[in-house]
């Protein structure tokens, strides 16, 4: 476990947090995209079905049912929760995110590096992840204004996958230990979605102004 | 599985 890996997983984790203790903290969701987080509870529902099947450390166990429970929970409380549901803009948040399940499953069907019913959902976890922030960036782009801490929430997210990629960099260079062309791909890609955002919220905060995202 | 396959990050 290197450092960057670390920082990743603690930045990643402080995401969900951050979310998870504004909504039921303030009982409200607003700017937040329930698509995005639907697609993210799939993400790790896929990806992590080994966690009953492959021990791999206490920690990976660990941070893999924090991840899964407040993922859900996020959801949960957008949907069901009687106060927070009321803040939920459902007119604004209409990504249809099945255009986003369906070609990563296609992709998946099509590249992969087992054809073993984990791998493939593996693998679409991986497509599926890279894509899943895509209706949270509509979201914040329609509502235009950006109440921080949503803006947090995408920033700590975009720095968890560029750490990721730093974590990548260093276990090639020092382990010789290569991650898959698939998640390194996908991980690039990801990363690249946020580098947009990335401009528009150091402007603001170098500006000192609200940020605002281009239409 | 061989170290490579075994996937050790979240």
């Amino acid at each position: 476990m290197n450092i960057f890996r670390l920082a990743g997983d603690m930045t990643h984790l402080a995401s969900v947090l951050v979310l998870l203790l504004k909504i039921h903290t303030i009982k409200s969701c607003a700017g937040v995209s329930l698509k995005t987080q639907e697609l993210y509870a799939l993400v790790f529902a896929t990806r992590y079905l080994d966690i009953f099947t492959d021990f791999i450390s206490v920690y990976n166990t660990v941070m893999k049912l924090i991840f899964l429970g407040s993922s859900f929970s996020i959801v949960w409380y957008i949907r069901r929760h009687k106060i927070v549901r009321r803040s939920y803009d459902k007119e604004q948040d209409t990504f249809r995110h099945y255009f986003l399940v369906l070609p990563c499953l296609l992709l998946a069907l099509l590249i992969h590096e087992k054809f073993t019913v984990k791998e493939l959902l593996w693998t679409f976890s991986i497509y599926l992840e890279a894509v899943a922030i895509l209706p949270q960036l509509v979201l914040l782009q329609r509502t235009r204004n950006i109440d921080n801490l949503t803006g947090q929430y995408v920033f700590l997210l975009g720095a968890y996958r560029s750490l990721y990629i730093l974590n990548w960099i260093y276990r090639y260079f020092t382990e010789r230990h290569f991650v898959h062309w698939i998640t390194w791909i996908a991980g690039l890609v990801q990363t690249l979605l946020y580098a947009d955002f990335f401009y528009y919220y150091f402007e603001s905060w170098k500006n000192n102004v609200k940020l605002q995202l281009p239409a | 599985a061989d170290e490579s396959d075994v996937k050790d990050e979240l």
